[in-house]
């Protein structure tokens, strides 16, 4: 995808935000 | 931490499952990038799961992971 906010960022100790539209 | 088994991930649901996995993922990468480490974790957890806990268990083609997630991050920044 094109848009500016991939790939979603890990952080650790946080929720990724990536799941679970892959 | 201990190495992250096939069992264990199977025990956790789905979005724990990628959790655990950047838990363990992030620090490698972040040895190697440390600027993009959150990026190429994101990256990497978009693959499955099975051939994520590979990649865990075989450092080198982990580096070689790492390293072509941080030409498509680069070439899609630029």
């Amino acid at each position: 995808s094109s848009s500016v906010n991939w790939p979603p960022e890990f952080r650790p100790g946080e929720p990724w935000k990536g799941y679970p539209n892959i | 931490q201990e190495p992250l088994t096939a069992s264990m991930l199977a025990a956790a649901p789905p979005q724990e499952q990628k959790q655990m996995i950047g838990e363990r993922l992030y620090p490698l990468i972040h040895a190697m990038h440390p600027m993009l480490a959150g990026k190429i974790t994101g990256m990497l957890l978009e693959i499955d799961n099975s051939e994520l806990l590979l990649l865990l268990e075989s450092p080198d083609s982990l580096h070689s992971k790492i390293e072509e997630a941080v030409a498509v991050l680069q070439a899609h920044q630029a």
